[in-house]
């Protein structure tokens, strides 16, 4: 079984350096396992 | 004597005629219902496989993915959960749930009932509860949450309305949602300009409810623009298990212009959710629960869930070799797509069912049956129904939640909380 999340979000930021400045950043890698409750994402 | 004598032969010669007559018609008569009987059968029978064939795509792929794809993979799958209901005998449940547990990995320490004979099944175990605070939350109010236990298989962002599945295979997001078509009815029937109906607790005079659902509302920022205006007033497209409910909604006079603007833009995408000129996006994440996995769903954020769109669709497996070799294997999928809003707008949350896993489960919706021979052959009669009206079939079953409240207008989740889950076959 599986869950697809689809969501509107502020699009992310960053900076000349390519740091994240603001809006959306994911949390998580491709292939990780997460439990519930666990941050995927934060803005 | 010898005149009388002719007159009765010729009589007696006269009688069969009548009733070889009578018995003739009446053969007619039961050969002609039989005839038409056999007739309306054959029509119904027709009738009734035309959609399944209709429905049936032939999906692309390795050849196991076509030999898959001949298999009556729901059948299978309902007698694999029937299986798994049974009963096992008590004896058999410890060491059948440990071995079960060592193959799959489950973590025995954090169930919720520590002694495994409880469980009458293998099905039980499956959709087991964990022990309070097993999964704590991240503290951050600003975190999306993992709604379940998994892994990560794909995240990103929705570009030209393409979500990306495994190894650059993609799907559009309309295939995955539904077409975000909105309803002539818009313009010409909704009272925009009217205030909104009463929510049911105003009309049960619970105030406390309709503050705490404004103080929802507030606090998450939750507002009723596109999403829901677009939705137009919602008829329930029936399914059989669906009671009959008219379910016309009157939206706020605030978006009335906006609304008007974003339908003057043309045929609806997902896409056009999103304000013109915001800097807001579309992102979406794909979690896998694999078989040991906690098999309950939870909220990942504070949001209010506006409708629910049933596609009964297929039920290949969803398995990370299936993900890489089946291109567009959820929008083949029986799934269950919650649509809704969030602070930042739209959100959406989509329960895909598997092989071995059927049947989803949302507590909210008592009326929703997945996995179903009924809901199936509605699904049929509403393909064959469209296809005679000479429209396409949109492929879903749709309801909306709208009603509880007049402030939210749908149902509240908050983050966390328990949705549903997924339980064998």
């Amino acid at each position: 079984s599986t869950i697809v999340l689809v969501f509107e979000a502020p699009s992310a930021e960053h900076d000349e350096a390519g740091r994240h400045t603001g809006g959306w950043q994911w949390c998580v890698e491709k292939g990780q396992r997460v439990k519930v409750g666990q941050a995927l994402g934060r803005i | 004597p010898g005149a009388s004598s002719k007159v009765q032969d010729s009589r007696i010669r006269w009688y069969p005629i009548p009733v070889g007559l009578g018995v003739g018609f009446l053969g007619l008569v039961q050969f002609y219902k039989v005839y038409t009987r056999e007739q309306e059968k054959q029509a119904q029978d027709e009738l009734e496989q035309r959609p399944k064939r209709r429905r049936r795509v032939r999906p692309e792929g390795p050849w196991q993915v076509q030999i898959m794809s001949t298999l009556p993979l729901k059948a299978m799958s309902r007698l694999w959960g029937r299986l798994n209901e049974l009963t096992l005998p008590t004896f058999l449940r410890v060491p059948g749930f440990r071995l079960y547990s060592f193959i799959f990995g489950v973590n025995l320490d954090e169930i919720e009932e520590t002694d495994l004979r409880k469980f009458p099944n293998l099905a039980a175990f499956f959709y087991r509860t964990l022990k309070p605070g097993a999964r704590p939350l991240d503290m951050d109010p600003n975190a999306l949450l993992s709604p379940a236990d998994g892994r990560i298989l794909q995240f990103g962002q929705i570009e030209g309305g393409d979500i990306e599945q495994v190894k650059g295979m993609t799907y559009t997001i309309d295939a995955l949602l539904g077409q975000n078509s909105p309803t002539p009815s818009i313009s010409s029937q909704t009272p925009l300009d009217q205030p909104p109906k009463p929510s049911l607790h105003e009309l049960e005079g619970d105030e406390e409810l309709v503050k705490q659902e404004a103080e929802f509302a507030r606090v998450n920022g939750i507002s009723y623009t596109l999403p829901y205006l677009l939705s137009g007033p919602t008829k329930r497209r029936k399914s059989s298990l669906d009671q009959p409910k008219d379910e016309s909604v009157t939206p706020s006079a605030a978006a009335v212009s906006e609304v008007r603007a974003e339908l003057a833009l043309g045929e609806p995408s997902w896409l056009h959710y999103l304000s013109p000129g915001s800097r807001h996006v579309l992102y979406y994440a794909v979690i896998y629960l694999a078989p040991g996995d906690y098999h309950r769903f939870h909220s990942p954020t504070n949001w209010v869930v506006e409708r629910r769109r049933h596609f009964a669709g297929e039920l290949y497996s969803v398995s990370p070799y299936l993900q890489r070799t089946l291109p567009g294997l959820f929008t083949l999928n029986e799934r269950v797509v919650l649509l809704g809003r969030w602070r930042w707008g739209f959100f959406s949350y989509v329960p895909v069912g598997a092989t071995n896993v059927g049947s989803i489960k949302i507590n909210f919706d008592r009326e929703l049956r997945t996995n179903s021979l009924t809901t199936d052959t509605a699904a049929d009669r509403a393909a064959e129904e469209a296809a005679r009206r000479g429209e396409p079939y949109l492929g879903y079953v749709e309801a909306t939640y709208e009603g509880a409240s007049a402030v939210l207008r749908g149902h509240a989740l908050r983050r966390g909380e328990e949705m549903g889950g997924f339980q064998l076959g």
